[in-house]
C-alpha cells in the first residue's frame, strides 16, 4: 500500500530516485 | 578508532549503493557508535543522514523519520542551514510516505523559508512541488492552486521544463 501510494505523490517520488544514490561522504 | 570510524561510513555507503540496506544500517550504526566516542558531531550527524536513508529504502519510514530529526537537531547545533533545509526535506517527504500531511507540510514549510533565506531557487521550487502535493492531499485545494503556481514560476525561471 505504502509503493502505491508513493508512486501517487511525483515530488516524493523524484526526491526518492535522488536519494537512492545520495550519500554522505567520510 | 578513528579510521575504523571512517571504514565503517564508507562500507555503509557502498552497502547502500549495492542496495543492500540492511548491511548498510548496520554499518553506519558501528560508524554512529563511532563518532559518539569521539564527540565527532559532524560524523554522527552524517551517519543518522544515512541510516534515515537507508530506512526508507526498507519501508521502514517511521525509523527514517527519526533519524532524520536525529540529523535535523545536529545540523541546527553545527549551524548548518544547508544540511538543516535537506533534513526538512527529507522529513517532508517521509511524513508524506507516513500520510502524515499535517507534518510533512511543517517540514516542507521550514524547508521553504530556509531555501529562501539561502536564495536556492531550486530548493524553493521542490517544496512548493511538495506544498502543492501535500495541501492536494489533505483537499486544501486552494493552498494547493498557490503552491503549484509559485512551483511554475520558479520552474520557468531556472528553465526546468519537466
Amino acid at each position: 500500500t505504502q509503493r502505491m501510494h508513493l508512486i501517487q505523490i511525483d515530488s516524493v517520488q523524484r526526491w526518492m530516485e535522488d536519494l537512492r544514490y545520495m550519500t554522505e561522504v567520510e | 578508532r578513528a579510521a575504523q570510524g571512517r571504514t565503517y561510513g564508507n562500507l555503509g555507503n557502498t552497502h547502500y549503493l549495492l542496495g543492500q540496506f540492511r548491511n548498510a544500517v548496520k554499518s553506519h550504526e558501528q560508524r554512529l557508535l563511532i563518532a559518539k566516542e569521539f564527540g565527532d558531531k559532524a560524523a554522527e550527524r552524517r551517519a543518522y543522514c544515512n541510516l534515515g536513508n537507508a530506512y526508507i529504502f526498507l519501508g521502514e519510514f517511521s525509523l527514517a523519520a527519526e533519524h532524520y530529526k536525529r540529523t535535523l537537531q545536529l545540523a541546527r547545533q553545527l549551524k548548518d542551514r544547508a544540511v538543516e533545509a535537506q533534513a526538512c526535506y527529507s522529513l517532508g517527504n517521509t511524513y508524506t510516505l507516513l500520510q502524515d500531511y499535517e507534518r510533512a507540510i511543517d517540514y516542507h514549510l521550514k524547508h521553504l523559508i530556509i531555501a529562501q533565506d539561502l536564495n536556492d531557487r531550486i530548493g524553493e521550487g521542490r517544496a512548493c512541488w511538495s506544498l502543492g502535493n501535500a495541501y492536494t492531499a489533505l483537499g486544501n485545494h486552494d493552498q494547493a492552486m498557490h503552491f503549484a503556481e509559485k512551483h511554475l514560476e520558479i520552474s520557468k525561471e531556472t528553465g526546468d521544463r519537466s
